[in-house]
């Protein structure tokens, strides 16, 4: 698993 | 967006229109930690700065970030202006020092990247996962809680649990994909609510006033 910031939740 | 998501932002909406709702019916702010509902305007404010930098997501999201800034200062003003005499600062006690010292620490140490936003960010995260403590230390200083508020308690945990099993379906859905800072003070965040979730469903929900035992 990548760390990714998910960028589309609030 | 899958359902889990959905739901919990619609039950973060449904919290703040049960708050709303408390405050107008009663003209009272008793019982709500005005400390717990100015670290949500600062969580929103720090979070949402991606309003102005042009990562547009959608149009949902964006009415979404505004209406949750928008609704914060809102019910800040009703607080601290409209119905002022009826906010007691003396039950209100939790010092936002212990909250904002660490968050603060933790975001300059734990980010995805050391820029403004990014820490930024990260503290709206740590900040959001603790920004229930105020309220919830006033529940157990006073040992009681109107059923209204205790409905907009249930609301606002049910929209933290849900992003749980979103996170879940968006691992296996998402090719491995994981937002570690998101996924541990979420986590953090549903554990708080544990307790009061306890009481609400074995009296609340059973017709019963919400008190603590003495």
């Amino acid at each position: 698993a990548e760390p990714v910031r998910v960028k589309d939740e609030l | 967006m899958n359902l889990f998501r959905l739901v919990a932002d619609l039950s973060h909406l449904a919290s703040i229109f049960i708050l709303l709702h408390k405050i107008q019916t009663t003209r009272s702010c008793r019982g709500i930690s005005i400390k717990t509902q100015l670290l949500y305007v600062l969580v929103f404010v720090t979070r949402y700065l991606d309003l102005f930098t042009g990562d547009f997501v959608s149009i949902y999201n964006s009415v979404m970030k505004l209406f949750f800034i928008g609704s914060s200062c809102y019910i800040i003003y009703l607080m601290r202006i409209k119905y002022k005499p009826t906010n007691d600062p003396s039950i209100d006690t939790f010092r936002l020092e212990y909250i904002l010292g660490p968050t603060a620490v933790l975001a300059l140490i734990f980010n995805y990247k050391f820029t403004f936003l990014e820490v930024l960010w990260a503290f709206s995260i740590y900040l959001e996962a603790v920004a229930i403590l105020p309220q919830l230390f006033m529940l157990q200083r006073t040992g009681e809680a109107e059923t209204i508020t205790t409905h907009y308690l249930a609301a606002l945990g049910i929209y933290r649990g849900l992003y749980i099993p979103n996170w879940i379906y968006r691992y296996f859905t998402e090719g491995g994909a994981i937002d570690p800072i998101a996924v541990v003070a979420g986590i953090v965040q549903t554990a708080l609510y544990v307790d009061f979730f306890y009481v609400y469903f074995t009296k609340v929900l059973q017709g019963q006033k919400f008190e603590l035992p003495a």
